[in-house]
């Protein structure tokens, strides 16, 4: 099903999105 | 007004105590200082929150007043404690928001306050909140976040 096959690669899209996000490191150096 | 739209959704996720179902709930500044309080209660402190106003009813001066303070704190955050500069992004017209509830000015202003949870040191806690989000208020919330990391210089 392609909408079954969009939605899921929308879902990764996020996924991979948010999870990026998280590991990015933030804050004022020092 | 999408972005606004999704992002009133996404504000009600930290279940602050003043109303915050609609664009006028926002109009006053409250709910936006209870958020970045929840945010960083070290920075955005009582003593600093106690520079809004609560009841503003519909005096549009001591709205704007209030958003004027919101918006200076989220940039002096965003540069002492993130050590980050937005450049090149519009700034909300806190004026239209106090004056005319605008929902794309709040929508820019809400906006700000999600790069404020999203690069603050719980951080994990509010991005984690928003994966469980709606795809669609998703999807919405990582191009605001996209669009802010464009601008920002460390």
């Amino acid at each position: 099903d392609p909408n079954m096959k969009a939605g899921a690669a929308n879902e990764g899209v996020l996924a991979n999105f948010f999870n990026s996000l998280l590991s990015k490191k933030t804050g004022a150096p020092g | 007004m999408e972005l606004c739209e999704s992002l009133l959704t996404w504000i009600q996720t930290f279940g602050v105590e003043a109303p915050c179902k609609t664009v006028e709930d926002l109009t006053s500044g409250v709910v936006m200082a209870q958020v970045l309080q929840k945010i960083d209660i070290a920075y955005f402190s009582d003593s600093w929150i106690s520079r809004i106003k609560p009841e503003v009813g519909d005096n549009w001066r001591l709205k704007v007043s209030n958003l004027k303070k919101i918006l200076t704190g989220i940039l002096d955050y965003n540069q002492e404690i993130l050590g980050q500069h937005i450049n090149d992004f519009t700034l909300p017209d806190v004026n239209l928001i106090g004056e005319h509830s605008d929902a794309a000015e709040l929508g820019r202003m809400l906006q700000l306050i999600l790069g404020c949870a999203v690069n603050c040191e719980q951080k994990q806690e509010y991005i984690q909140t928003i994966m469980m989000m709606e795809e669609s208020v998703q999807h919405v919330v990582m191009t605001a976040i996209q669009e802010l990391m464009s601008k920002e210089t460390p």
